[in-house]
């Protein structure tokens, strides 16, 4: 089950919802591989990749064929496995542009492995780069993590309209798992209006659990610890908790 | 005096910073201009463009040498004014691509321009992306704005960087105005620990001033106004007229 984060808008919280679902699936006994596809590495680093170690990554697994199984890190604190990313995933557009089989890359990589593992998460940069293509082409389903300001509808209308053309271009089949609202706080009219707006619009898309601001979910990469390596009773570790039960349940049903 | 907002990390602040300053200096009497550089729109759309009107726009600038004076629109409820951006921006490293100048056309169009304010301020989209490039390229300065979470310093580090690269690479000769803490909440350890080591190692570079979470200033958008057309006195609206006045002082000097 190959599961791609995804908003081309930025700090929506992908990463953070990319390793703590990963991080809540592994507790539930499940095989969790993460794929850091951001040239920013902020999942690597999260999980405690020092800056200078982030070679071998998905780099070398797109632009030189390396296999997975060579690339693939246990990071045995949190119960996941990682491939890193790095700066060089910047030129991908670039280093990929002659080769006809450009936006297959990261399914080949991934066919070999997709039996080892019960969810494989890919987090993807805030674009529609040819690493997000690569993404959405060897996902089986994508999850939209969107926070609930003034640009989310708007947002969520044009990344849904540029996935469906990647779609009918690229033959991406995977399908929508779910719409997740983030950074939630509460109380707020806007955040009221926009989550009414959102749920109103996309229904059973959008994920019962919210994911409220929890300065517990900032604070955990800075210790190079998932929130359940850190505060695993926080409001932040319980909702990511019941986000992992309802993927569970719509990824069983799919 | 052209400054660029920039940092290709999401969600740090850019657009609600380049609409606040930029209304904070036109409240001081200023002429701004504001060029969005993102094929998000956020800047446009959050000054109350419809999704529908942003054409024309910097697309029709840089890729077919549309005037900027042809394309320019009078914001008048928050003096400033604006030249929308577009999805089409999002090819413009292909569609850019066979010009030999394809990293002046921003500034080339400004020149026609320039006198005509005394700020012009760019929105630039998270990546570093022949955008961002054109946006460096044409820019006497460049303000960044980041959040100060457990990315902050690496993101600082590897933003400083990949300019310098283009710097000696394109002949970008734009200094740094200074670092924006932004998204500031106040009581972190995490807070306190990062902006130390950021105003540690970057010392005057770094604004005294410091934007503070306050939610007007995720609301103004979402009414279509800046923060002084809708809270004038909040938090928000207080500290970006504090750093309108700091800018103010840093570019007389300059
Ligand atoms: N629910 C939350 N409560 C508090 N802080 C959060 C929450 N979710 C994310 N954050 C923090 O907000 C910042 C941005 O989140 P994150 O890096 O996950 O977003 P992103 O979408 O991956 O960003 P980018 O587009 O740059 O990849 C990080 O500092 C993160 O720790
Ligand atoms: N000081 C603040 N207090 C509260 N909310 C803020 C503050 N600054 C920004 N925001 C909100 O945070 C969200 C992200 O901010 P913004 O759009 O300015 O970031 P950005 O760097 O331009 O993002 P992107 O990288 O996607 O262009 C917006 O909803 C904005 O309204
Ligand atoms: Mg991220
Ligand atoms: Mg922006």
């Amino acid at each position: 089950m190959i599961i791609n984060i995804v908003n081309n808008k930025g700090g929506t919280g992908k990463t953070t919802t990319c390793i703590s679902l990963g991080a809540a699936l592994a507790r539930e006994g499940k095989r969790v591989l993460i794929i850091d596809m951001d040239p920013q590495a902020s999942a690597s680093l999260s999980l405690g990749v020092p800056f200078a170690e982030l070679a071998p990554s998905t780099a070398d697994i797109l632009f030189d064929g390396r296999t997975l199984t060579d690339t693939v890190r246990p990071m045995t604190d949190s119960g996941l496995d990682l491939v890193t990313a790095e700066m060089a995933l910047a030129s991908a557009d670039l280093m990929l542009a002659d080769r006809a089989d450009r936006a297959q890359r990261l399914r080949e990589a991934l066919d070999t492995v997709r039996d080892d593992y019960d969810f494989i998460l890919c987090d993807c940069p805030p674009s529609m780069s040819m690493l997000v293509i690569n993404a959405m082409v060897a996902a089986d389903h994508y999850l939209i993590p969107v926070t609930p300001d003034y640009l989310a509808l708007e947002g969520l209308l044009s990344l849904m309209q540029a996935v469906d053309q990647a779609r009918r271009g690229l033959g991406i089949d995977c399908t929508l798992l779910g719409i997740l609202f983030t950074q939630v706080q509460n109380g707020l009219n806007l955040t009221t209006k926009v989550t009414g707006l959102v749920r109103e619009r996309w229904g059973k898309l959008v994920f019962d659990t919210e994911i409220r601001r929890d300065v517990r979910l900032a604070e955990a990469p800075s210790m190079n610890r998932t929130i359940y390596g850190y505060t695993p009773n926080s409001r932040g570790a319980r909702a990511y908790t019941r986000l992992a039960q309802e993927v569970m349940r719509r990824t069983a049903a799919a």
